[in-house]
Order: structure tokens, then sequence, then C-alpha cells
């Protein structure tokens, strides 16, 4: 059921993009953030052989099976969290980098991580005036059960506060950050730990850049459309 | 070669590109540097400019009591003070229809890359990949030489001298990290960050390469029935139509060495 093998021809010179068709499991190990159970991951290989050629790319890499959910509450203003239907009481620790000089060593992370899940939290909320963290960072957080909070690169202290205002629009060149929030979400979006992507912080990107972070990272409507059965459609693939 | 990725994170050299009298091409061709000699010395990479000051104690570690005043701020050396060339050597020996990238995962700000005498320009952004299609130009049975122009941020700004949180704020026009001007918690960083501050490597494919795959499972039926959707992108390097097989394969380890296929 977990071994799949298709056949796709491709133009030369050319790029296309495939899904396979869905992979079912009964009852997977559920990845779960630290002190809610246990941290399941799966290993996902993908290998593409070329008739003629042979083993061509490889790629891998650990994915566990979870669900998170989250809402603004009318009546706190606080943001709720559910991970596979449960709520979760959430306690987070800021993060803005591991080293002021870019020296971003695993045994960095891990240790680091490890205090995190070790002081019984289960969130890193990564500041918007930092980094989008690596993926050996999400690793970790992946690994020790630590549910992460991503923000993208605003901040109202340099994008749109003070007297006189700064910066109100942002980023000079507004293409340039979309791009770049693009790729970094392709970088990452595979870690189950991933829990949420906030604009910025204290302060909502301006209008074109926030409608487009929205676009981008919307649920893709197949995901929200199940028949009475709870199957997906027929055409999900 | 083998298939799959070689990170480059040894044997790197760095110099201050106005101390370099030789242009990217002769340094990639003719006159690549020896050895860590003025004005080269031992690179940090991935790190920043200020890290591999710090490594060679040419700056004070910045983070040790006041010792960050004593390393002078982009906003009065200027951009060419903290503008460094990365140099290393590599060895790829592809065969036939075997296909090279040579990939940076975050450089901050721009840079020019040169290899074996060849200019490519990496465009501006702290936080996007690139990735260089090397192929025709590697070097075959000796060194592939390797040098990188690393710019910093185009507004570095300046830092008032009470502080305050971001600096002037001038970091806030480029796309890039914004606590480098110093903040309420965090003294200025002095290079505003410059330099190759994630992983480089080469990666060697077939003609066909496996590009940003997404997983996203979906859940039925109380979490019994999950599905797990799987989206790649494939490039097919080659002049021919490449029949490809896909395998996908999901295990997990139920004990030591021994995995559930």
């Amino acid at each position: 059921e977990h071994l799949q093998t298709q056949h796709v021809s491709i133009p030369a010179r050319s790029r296309l993009q495939y899904t396979f068709p869905p992979l079912f499991f009964y009852k997977p190990h559920l990845w779960w953030p630290n002190g809610m159970g246990k941290q399941s991951l799966y290993n996902v290989a993908i290998i593409v052989d070329v008739k003629g050629y042979g083993e061509s790319d490889s790629w891998q890499q650990h994915f566990g099976f979870r669900k998170i959910e989250s809402h603004i509450d009318g009546a706190t203003g606080g943001r709720l969290f559910k991970v596979n239907g449960e709520p979760i009481f959430i306690r987070g620790g800021n993060w803005i980098l591991s080293d002021g000089l870019l020296r971003l060593s695993k045994k960095r992370y891990s240790t680091d991580i490890k205090f995190h899940a070790d002081m019984n939290f289960n969130m890193i909320r990564c500041w918007g005036g930092g980094l989008t963290e690596r993926p050996e960072f999400y690793y970790y957080c992946d690994y020790y059960g630590i549910l992460v909070w991503q923000e993208f690169w605003i901040t109202g202290d340099v994008d749109g506060r003070g007297d006189p205002v700064s910066n109100p629009n942002g980023p000079l060149d507004h293409d340039l950050f979309l791009f770049c929030a693009r790729d970094t979400v392709k970088l990452l979006r595979n870690h189950p730990s991933l829990a949420l992507w906030v604009g910025g912080n204290e302060q909502i990107p301006p209008g074109d850049i926030n409608a487009a972070l929205k676009d981008y990272l919307r649920l893709h409507p197949d995901f929200e459309s199940v028949d009475e059965n709870g199957k997906p459609p027929e055409d999900f693939s | 070669a083998e298939i799959g990725k070689t990170p480059l994170d040894s044997g790197w050299l760095a110099a201050r590109s106005t101390e370099v009298q030789f242009t990217g091409t002769q340094l990639t061709t003719t006159h690549p540097p020896t050895g860590p000699s003025s004005p080269w010395m031992e690179a940090l990479v991935p790190g920043t400019v200020l890290a591999t000051l710090v490594k060679n104690k040419v700056v004070p570690d910045p983070f040790y009591g006041l010792e960050n005043e004593a390393i002078i701020d982009i906003a009065d050396a200027g951009r060419e003070y903290y503008t460094f060339w990365f140099f290393t050597t590599f060895q790829c020996d592809l065969s036939a229809n075997q296909h090279c990238d040579l990939n940076f995962r975050g450089i901050n700000y721009s840079a020019e890359v040169h290899l074996n005498g060849h200019r490519m320009v990496l465009p501006k952004g702290m936080f996007r990949r690139h990735s260089l299609n090397v192929t025709d130009i590697l070097h075959p049975d000796r060194s592939n030489l390797l040098a990188v122009l690393v710019h910093p941020p185009d507004h570095p700004g300046k830092i008032p001298p009470q502080g305050g949180q971001g600096g002037d704020h001038e970091i806030g026009k480029d796309v890039a990290t914004q606590y480098v001007e110093g903040w309420d918690w965090m003294a200025p960083i002095r290079d505003r960050n410059t330099g190759i501050w994630d992983e480089v490597s080469i990666s060697v494919t077939g003609p066909v390469k496996v590009i940003d795959p997404h997983l996203v499972s979906s859940f039925f039926d109380n979490y019994k029935r999950v599905y797990l959707h799987t989206t790649i992108e494939l490039e097919n390097k080659s002049a021919w139509i490449a029949e490809c097989s896909l395998n996908i394969q999901v295990t997990t380890e139920v004990e030591e060495s021994i995995c559930l296929v």
C-alpha cells in the first residue's frame, strides 16, 4: 500500500508537475507535539529512474501525519490551536536565531530545541525580524515535537511605525519579497512541526503582499470538499 | 560522479574585495589564491563575513563584553568594506548524461559567481535559493575553481546614537533579516549578516531531476483513513524524451534496523 510506481514521459528540455495517486494508510501513527504523544515520523522516498539510463535522482524526507487547525477566539482575541482534533494549550518560546554570526550548526539547533522541549514547551515562534529558520532547525522541531510559528520579514518597528513613519509600504521590491516567500514555503512546507505562517511581527504587511501571501497559503479547494462518506473527490489526483 | 548532493562546507578562503587585484575570471583560471596568505584567510561557509573575521581574529568576538564597539560599522566603513570574495575548489567528474547543479541555499544579499572563468549573477534577496546548471563548465579530471563575490544588503542603514528598534529602518527596504541594525535586545551587527550564510552544495543527477516535492495528508473517519498526497516537479535536462519510472515508498522504523514498507 505504501509503495507505488508510476510511468511518466517528459518532453526534452522541459519541466512538468506530477501528482501521484494518493497513498492510503489505515490508522497511521500520528505525529503529536511535545507532551501530547509520540513524534512518529515516516520516511518518504521518491526515486526517478529513466529508461536507458537508470536511477536519475532521488529525494527523501521525514514526514509526520498530523492535522493542525487554529482560529482566533472571539472572546479573548487569542489564537486557539488543535492538533489531530485535540485542543492544545500552547506554551511557547520566542526565537530570533541561534547565532548572530549565522554559524548555524546542527549540534546547536539540537541542543537549543531539546532545551525548549525539556522546559515542557510545545511551540517556538520565529520572530519576523530574524530568520525564516533552516531545514535543520525544523528537523529537530519535528523530532522533539515543537510546533513552529514562522513569521515573514516584516516588523512594525521597521515597516510602518515611528515618527517619521518607517517604510510604510514595506520593502521596496514587493515582487522580490513574494518570490522569497514562495521559495521559503517550498523549502519548509513538508515539516510536520510547521504550524502557522504569519505575515510579520506586530504589523500587517502592505496590502498587496498580505493578499498574495494569503492566496499562496490558502487551503487547496480539494482539501475542503469531501463526499457524504468523507472520501476525497474522484478526481483528487 | 555519484548521484546526489555534496555539501561544499570546507576549504573556503575569503578576502576583502578591495584588497584583491584579480577579476573573478582570473581568480578561477590563471590566478587562484593558493592558501590563507594575505589578503586571503580561512573562511566560514556557511557563515557571515563577520564570522570569518572573528574566526581569523581580525576583529574581536562582538558578543563578549563591549567588543562590538571595536568593530567598524558598515554605515561608517561603506558597503565595499564588507564586500568579500569567497573561494574554494571541488572535484566533480561527470559521466555521460549526468548533470550538475551548483546550489546556494542562502546568500545575503547578492552575489556574482565565477566558476572556471564563467560568470553568473545571483540576484538580490536573503531568503531565496539559487540553483545553477554548471554541467557544461565543469572540468573533468581536475579541480573546479569557484569564486563568489558577495555584496551586502543594498540599504544597510545607519545606527542612530541612541540606538533603537531597527536603527534608522533602512534595512526594511531590503528583503533581509531586520534585527541587524540593532534592537532593544541586540547590538547592531556590523556587517548586517553579509555572507554565504546557508548551505552550498553541488548535486549530480541523471537526465531528470526531482524538484521541491510537496507532501500533504488528509484525514477521514476520525483519523482511521488517511491519504498521503504527493506532488513533484520534474525537469528533463536532456535533448530527448525521458521515459521515467517514478517510485514513491513510505517506510517506518518499527524496531532498530527493521523497517515496515
